[in-house]
């Protein structure tokens, strides 16, 4: 598989290192997919990155790689920012190849990491009908993020038609961030879009919120689906690839 | 509140 950009490999990476440190990549002829979920089964991350995104890809044969997330993005950081991405792994090889070349061609450096022998967990992911969707600049979400950790360490969502409200409280009182819809949207990456069938009030754990957040380097958007007593959706799309969708269940009265 | 399992809502396959 080989990416002109690597740097977007990189950040797909980085969006996914904190919630998991070690994943099973499955190769096919369309592409690449991952699911993997936290260590305490209450985050999930599922990677899409479909074959025609890439500049070339080959694979011969359906591989499950197990990969250190860690490891992988060590190795990442060593790139170019401008460096092309190439990753290969031969047949019954137990390793992967992780090839970058200098934008001029000038500089081609190679790395080899050890795959590592994971038992995949799957889980099935039931195709949801959500009660709102909302699409906000994904700097807006992950600044609101950090701004309610310093309140507290669960934020609820509650959506109207008017907007959406993210508050949290904890021992140093409340605080609250209310985002009205944009109406007369001359950049929709800035604006914020709510599509409600029905309102909503959902309360989630504000470190998860925080770790997906990692992956918004990825789009300039961040897509948000709930509904009443269902994990969240929190969706950024890979450009002409795919996506990384976080899934995370909510925080429920005892 | 207490924290969910996402296993009470998607089924491992």
């Amino acid at each position: 598989a080989r990416l002109l950009h690597g740097s977007i490999f990189a950040k797909v990476i980085e969006g996914l290192r904190e919630l998991v440190n070690e994943a099973t990549w499955e190769c096919s002829g369309n592409g690449i997919t991952l699911q993997a979920m936290d260590s305490s089964h209450v985050a999930l991350v599922s990677l899409v990155m479909r074959s025609e995104g890439f500049e070339s890809y080959r694979c011969d044969r359906n591989m499950s790689l197990g990969i250190s997330l860690v490891s992988m993005s060590k190795v990442l950081k060593t790139m170019g920012k401008d460096d092309s991405l190439t990753i290969r792994v031969n047949d019954d090889s137990d390793s992967i190849i992780i090839a970058m070349e200098s934008q001029n061609q000038d500089k081609f450096a190679d790395y080899e990491l050890r795959l590592m022998d994971l038992d995949s967990e799957h889980l099935g992911i039931p195709d949801t009908d959500y009660s709102c969707a909302i699409k906000m600049p994904s700097s807006e979400f992950s600044r609101i993020c950090r701004d309610m950790s310093i309140m507290g360490d669960s934020v609820l969502i509650c959506t109207t038609k008017e907007g959406v409200k993210f508050s949290a409280k904890g021992d140093l009182g409340q605080g609250s961030i209310r985002l009205v819809q944009t109406t007369n949207i001359e950049k929709e990456e800035e604006a914020v879009i709510i599509e409600m069938k029905e309102a909503v009030a959902l309360t989630f754990a504000v470190r998860y919120l925080s770790m997906f957040c990692k992956a918004a380097p990825l789009s300039p958007q961040v897509g948000l689906s709930l509904s009443e007593d269902t994990p969240l959706m929190c969706e950024f799309k890979i450009a002409e690839m795919g996506h990384v969708r976080f899934y995370l269940a909510p925080k429920i009265e005892d | 509140m207490a924290q969910a399992c996402l296993t009470q809502y998607f089924t491992p396959k």
